[in-house]
């Protein structure tokens, strides 16, 4: 398994 | 003018506590309905989000909105010089570069204060969607704890999988594998001993030990904590504030290759 990254689930603002 | 005055600076110091190992620096940032810090860790793979309201505090003034770029590690040894009843005094001029803090001994015979440099970050800045999440989980914030602490010896992933029936904590390495299970508890009188889920659908996610095991360090802020999850979406371990706000700790799952 990978870990993933944070930014990939919320989008910036 | 921005002034913020809480009477329990031990909060102050668990909130420093419970963050400082996953941020260097953040951005509080100042506004009439109160002070809200968001960042992510270094590696981007956990976001804290903290928020106070303005109400909770013992008097709270924000003229103007204001973002305090702090040193969290300097901050920490600032709030080292306070005593836990000390009430705090959090002050800064409009466009301040720097922020000062004030302690005060509950019978005033002893009063300090610390002035700080502020800092200029550029920090991204994340829209957080709202989430229906498939299951929500309320527990003792020290049990989950011990539970991550105690799988962490284990293995480096843990995976939660929550049913009706409980939520099981597992993990597996060079060892053999731990595995631990929570049952709903039916004690309504002790609320905080308390466990309760709530389920839509059963979901089964995996996540690093190393970060659940940092966001532990929030448990003497609240006695309960709360874990949302859905399937593809970052875990929610929050922790409530009394009466001031709450830290919440957004957290990737591991995926497959």
């Amino acid at each position: 398994m990978i870990q993933s990254s944070i930014r990939s689930f919320f989008t910036k603002v | 003018m921005f002034e913020a005055r809480l009477t329990a600076s031990a909060t102050f110091k668990k909130i420093l506590d419970a963050i400082k190992d996953l941020l260097n620096e953040a951005s509080f940032d100042c506004s009439e309905s109160g002070i809200q810090l968001q960042a992510m860790d270094n590696s981007h793979v956990s976001l804290v989000s903290l928020m106070l309201r303005s109400d909770g505090f013992d008097k709270y003034r924000c003229d103007r909105n204001l973002t305090m770029g702090m040193n969290l590690a300097n901050m920490a040894k600032i709030f080292k010089c306070a005593n836990n009843e000390d009430t705090v005094t959090i002050k800064a001029q409009d466009d301040a570069d720097i922020v000062t803090f004030m302690f005060e001994a509950k019978k005033q015979e002893k009063i300090s204060d610390y002035e700080m440099k502020l800092m200029n970050l550029d920090q991204e800045h994340l829209g957080i969607p709202e989430t229906d999440f498939s299951c929500v989980i309320r527990m003792p914030s020290g049990e989950f704890a011990r539970i991550c602490k105690d799988l962490a010896q284990f293995g480096e992933s843990i995976m939660i999988s929550c049913t009706k029936e409980g939520v099981k904590f597992s993990t597996g390495g060079d060892i053999g594998t731990a595995n631990v299970k929570i049952a709903q508890t039916n004690n309504f009188e002790k609320e905080e001993e308390s466990v309760t889920i709530e389920m839509q659908e059963p979901v089964s996610l995996t996540f690093a030990c190393q970060y659940l095991n940092s966001f532990t360090k929030a448990t003497p802020l609240a006695s309960q904590v709360q874990l949302s999850m859905s399937d593809n979406v970052p875990l929610v371990v929050e922790y409530q504030i009394p009466d001031l706000g709450h830290l919440r700790f957004y957290l990737a799952p591991k995926i497959e290759e």
